[in-house]
């Protein structure tokens, strides 16, 4: 079963923004 | 070569040949990012959610946060006009966006739109209800499963009191709110399968 949500790197914004450094552009 | 875009978080529902999957997916992403981000400090701010471990955190506002957007930007599909509005503001019509090959996913938010909007939540219900909705999501991957449980009881028991509060002669809206937690799951369903389709061309 792949990640539908994986195409947008939605996982990584999350843990960034629950990290509260979503401030440098995402790489 | 035009590509068409379903979401209304992009600027509009085509986007013209010269311009590349990736300059689509930035400006999308210029919106679609702090979208998330904006659902995620919602999510820090509903009590007990933070004392979950950072990896069901994650879990959780990974398979909750298409749904606590669906309700965030549900008034964008207006069920009585029958339009969407994308992010440049301007509202296309149904029979526009049936052209560009939108079927049951738009069909399915038009019906959400309409179910939901028709309750007329006040802004502090709705926020709750969001709460609601984002510790309903699905829970694979989750570790301590009881913990999500007592978060969503506990919220559960809170807009139910708000609810009877503000409405003690209604008793028939809170079932009804609650019958949207199903909606939203099949909207994300559907949703994630269009999702699975999307590619990012190198």
């Amino acid at each position: 079963y792949n990640d539908p949500a994986s195409n947008l790197g939605l996982e990584d914004i999350i843990r960034k923004a629950l990290m509260g450094n979503l401030e440098e552009r995402p790489d | 070569g035009a590509k068409v875009l379903a979401c209304p978080l992009n600027a509009c529902p085509v986007s013209g040949a010269e311009r590349t999957s990736q300059e689509i997916w930035e400006s999308f992403s210029q919106c679609f990012t702090p979208a998330v981000k904006e659902v995620v400090e919602f999510a820090k701010g509903i009590p007990g959610f933070q004392e979950l471990s950072q990896q069901d955190q994650v879990m959780l506002l990974k398979s909750g946060t298409f749904q606590v957007l669906m309700v965030r930007f549900c008034t964008l599909f207006n069920a009585k006009e029958r339009t969407v509005t994308f992010l440049n503001g301007q509202t296309y019509p149904l029979s526009t966006l049936r052209v560009l090959g939108m079927g049951s996913l738009l069909d399915a938010m038009f019906e959400f739109s309409e179910k939901l909007g028709s309750l007329g939540l006040e802004p502090d219900e709705m926020a709750l209800f969001m709460a609601v909705v984002l510790v309903s999501a699905d829970r694979s991957g989750i570790s301590d499963m009881q913990a999500v449980e007592q978060l969503q009881e506990g919220l559960i028991r809170a807009l139910r009191s708000l609810i009877s509060r503000r409405r003690p002669d209604d008793s028939a809206l809170f079932p009804k709110l609650l019958l949207r937690l199903p909606d939203l799951r099949t909207l994300n369903n559907m949703h994630s399968d269009k999702l699975l389709a999307f590619r990012i061309d190198p």
